[in-house]
């Protein structure tokens, strides 16, 4: 089972997850452990690093038109910026004294400091990415919720002209976000759902053309309006199972049950 | 994006860093 749901946050959080792991292992193993080295350069190559990420992170968040990324991100760029200082004040320590126990546990305590900050961050900005991709979802709904009220030849020709950049958009960014997945059964849902999404949209289309027809004529209309609404109510299905699909960052098999 | 080139370089850095303690005490055990 993947620890982290996106690849991306997978390459940049498991080499440190595994260093930190290890570190905490020969800790606990050697009791009283070797001499430290003296870590100034590379605590010091963390915390340069740290001030990048909280300048970027600044602007991330003043350039931000998402209200939960405003309010969530300050708190773990202040994760990273307390945890980065535990490192500077556990290599100041160690340089007095190679073999301090409390220098050492702080040296963990910062990384995980770093680690879980790190992480927090990079699900906050993640979580936004997804949100961008569900308001798009939404716009498509809003299409679908008035699809009903089509009535002539010249509304549909609109419908169609604004709904296909939403459609191609949804299509788009569903497909990069299930490469992205490192949860086999969230991306083959994505999948599934989109392929649906893309195989109803012209048939969707071509229903409510008949209809358009028919009504023109002075013809029957029941049944090509309730085929519409039928396909209309299976698009708006997929996308509903898409937008809770790319929502998901657990893996709770129970879920699934 | 910026933001994960920026959070790469801290956990590469912190990645260095941890590599650095490890092998100290990694002669020990």
């Amino acid at each position: 089972m993947p620890v982290f749901h996106t690849k991306t946050i997978e390459s940049i959080l498991e080499p440190v997850a595994q260093q930190v792991s290890r570190l905490v292992i020969l800790h606990e193993e050697a009791e009283d452990g070797a001499a430290m080295p003296d870590l100034e350069k590379p605590v010091l190559a963390v915390s340069a690093a740290v001030m990048n990420l909280i300048k970027v992170g600044r602007d991330t968040i003043n350039c931000s038109d998402d209200p939960i990324l405003r309010q969530d991100m300050p708190a773990s760029l202040q994760r990273v910026e307390k945890a980065s200082k535990l490192l500077e004040e556990a290599s100041a320590m160690l340089k007095a004294d190679p073999y301090s126990q409390p220098a050492r546990k702080k040296l963990i305590e910062g990384a995980r400091g770093i680690l879980q900050g790190t992480s927090s961050l990079l699900l906050c900005f993640d979580e936004s990415e997804v949100r961008k991709i569900i308001k798009t979802c939404k716009e498509v709904l809003n299409y679908l919720a008035v699809a009903e009220v089509i009535e002539t030849m010249e509304d549909l020709v609109h419908f169609v002209k604004d709904v296909s950049p939403h459609l191609t958009r949804v299509s788009r960014d569903v497909d990069a976000r299930e490469k992205e997945l490192t949860h086999m059964v969230h991306r083959e849902i994505l999948i599934r759902s989109l392929d649906a999404v893309k195989t109803l949209a012209p048939i969707l289309i071509c229903a409510m053309k008949i209809y358009v027809q028919l009504l023109a004529q002075g013809k029957k209309t029941d049944e090509a309006a309730e085929n519409r609404n039928y396909l209309c109510t299976r698009m708006t299905d997929e996308i509903n199972q898409i937008i809770r699909v790319l929502q998901l960052t657990t893996y709770d098999e129970d879920e699934w049950d | 994006e910026m933001i994960l080139e920026a959070a790469k370089s801290i956990t590469s850095a912190t990645a260095a860093l941890l590599r650095a303690a490890c092998a100290a005490q990694r002669e020990l055990v």
